[in-house]
């Protein structure tokens, strides 16, 4: 129905506003709707990076476009949380400092929502309470092993059994 | 309802029966490249109801059966069971007095998909129903793929307005 | 022509067939008309990682698909080596030990090709024989410095300044 | 022909005159996530002729022009140039003979675009010829964008047929 839609817009835009300069460390986004009547429009996003000017997200570099839609999933999840997030290696595209702060906010919002998320990036390793590791020590089957973060970092490290 | 544990057998690589318990809120997964991660998502996205073969990057749904190794033959079925723990009675209907629920997809080669809710069999619009408007359908917001997140936001504007109104 | 195409089809599947082991330690990869006469037809890639079934490429992970693709194009390049190669953060998806195995084939190219490439991955920047640092320390504007290793790790870390 | 120096001034984020010199056959381009890396790459893919605004990340090609930041105005005018070490004489026709290469590229906001080699004006036609055959046109397989290399084999088969036409 028309109000409900409305209502969730207006909420999933304020939490966008509320956690984009979380993860960016300043800046500001927002949602734009393109048409008048709610019932029939289509949703843009406009974002603005610490520093640089309001662009249209076709600008940002790969890492911000990453992040800007990392901001946007965790705000329609602040809205309705879900049982459950699984991310998978959506910290490729970003830097140290992004990663950071995506992890501080995951960390965050775990205290309602479970994650599962598959990285191959140390700093997302080290955010884990468990560690499940996949192996193929026989060629083309796939084994699952608890692992710590040392053996977490050495399986990247391993090839698959040529 | 949190998900407690993710049983595989004959899922893509994981050919022989698997279990994978998550007891926590961070669960990381980590391997080499090729060794199956990905694998584990497209099976819950499986068990939610997808039925596009090419949104679990097959060609037909029997493609994620297990296809056989090096030194592996092929399998005729697949199975995969997510448990969930639901002692805040937090699932819809009628499931909503189990302390745990479980919900299981089978394929054989030769056939259709059954469906499973507590070992009872259902139908693939029961499994829907049961997640409708918690963000956890078969392609929803609550389960970004891999190289998927950038396209989220350039994605065209009415594809957006697809997620909210999953929100609503 | 006829010809040129059908040697050039020829040479890219023979150095395609070379690459792909040496990549993946292992396996084997080659090309596919879908038609009859080369004039008019396209080219479908098969691969095979070591211990895997033959499959059509869209069954690949997000690592095999990306270095299955860096094999093709270095196939194109040993063929008709370009002045100078340009990779965008290729190395993404790559665990460790693939990184590894793609930096030695670019050091071994770079005898007759140069490279230049972006990357936020440490293994990769060790293969540089020089680092251009690209910083914003005033926001919203590029600048580049020359860096070293160490700094170029640090780089990373910084968060852009908010 | 190797790259020798590029010279941005104007362009996207390099607003300021800024020089990059590449002596080496291995040069790693490293910076935190925004800072300009990729907006070098698109510098040489508009150099070599690119001419459609969208494969440069933008709405119209005026984009490419630096656009202002939080303290800086919008200038007027985008300017590029590469040179390259030709010494070995491998460049095509006329500009065999000359030990160094400098093709460049200037966009005022409000004209249209001017090329140069070694300084005399040109057509956009005579920068594609001089690399034509190199695998170095503004869309060719020497120069991999950002999340572009897995789309390479995701390609439909006739997309890849142009990848092996511009080697042949
Ligand atoms: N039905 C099947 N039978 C056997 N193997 C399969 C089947 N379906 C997919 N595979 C194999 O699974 C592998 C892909 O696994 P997956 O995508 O989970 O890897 P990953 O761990 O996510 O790797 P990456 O880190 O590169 O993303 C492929 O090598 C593919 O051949
Ligand atoms: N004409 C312009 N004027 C000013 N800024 C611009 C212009 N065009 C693009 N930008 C800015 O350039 C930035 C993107 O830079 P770029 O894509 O090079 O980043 P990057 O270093 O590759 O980052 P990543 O590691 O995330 O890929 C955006 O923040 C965008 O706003
Ligand atoms: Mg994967
Ligand atoms: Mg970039």
């Amino acid at each position: 129905t028309r109000e409900q839609l409305q209502d969730t817009y207006n909420n999933v835009n304020r939490q966008f506003g509320i956690l984009f300069p979380q993860l960016f460390g300043g800046g500001e986004a927002r949602l734009i709707l393109t048409g008048e009547e709610i019932l029939d429009s289509g949703i843009q996003v406009m974002a603005q990076p610490p520093g640089k000017k309001n662009s249209t997200i076709h600008l940002l570099s790969g890492g911000e476009k990453a992040l800007t839609a990392i901001a946007l999933v965790f705000s329609l999840f602040q809205l309705n949380p879900a049982p459950f997030c699984m991310l998978d290696e959506v910290d490729a595209p970003l830097d140290d400092s992004n990663t950071e702060r995506f992890c501080e906010m995951v960390k965050r919002m775990s205290a309602q929502t479970q994650f599962l998320f598959i990285t191959h990036n140390k700093i997302t390793m080290e955010m884990a309470r468990q560690l499940v590791g996949v192996t193929m020590q026989e060629q083309g089957v796939s084994r699952v092993v608890e692992v710590d973060i040392e053996e977490a970092l050495r399986m990247s490290d391993e090839a698959v059994p040529a | 309802m949190r998900l407690t544990k993710l049983k595989l057998a004959g899922f893509k690589t994981f050919v022989d029966p698997t279990s994978i318990l998550t007891p926590g809120q961070l669960v990381g997964v980590v391997g080499p490249n090729g060794c199956g991660k990905s694998n584990v998502i497209d099976a819950v996205r499986w068990v939610l109801g997808e039925s596009k073969a090419t949104a679990l990057r097959g060609e037909s749904m029997q493609d994620v059966i297990f296809n056989g190794s090096g030194q592996r033959k092929p399998v005729g079925r697949a199975s995969v069971e997510l448990h969930f723990d639901n002692s805040q009675g937090r699932a819809s209907g009628q499931w909503s007095q189990y302390a745990e629920i479980a919900v299981k997809r089978v394929l054989d080669r030769d056939g259709e998909s059954s469906y499973y809710i507590n070992n009872l069999h259902v139908r693939r619009r029961d499994v829907i129903d049961l997640f409708m408007g918690t963000g956890l359908g078969p392609r929803a917001y609550a389960i970004i793929e891999q190289g998927m997140i950038s396209r989220i936001i350039e994605a065209k504007p009415e594809e957006l307005r697809f997620f909210l109104e999953e929100a609503a």
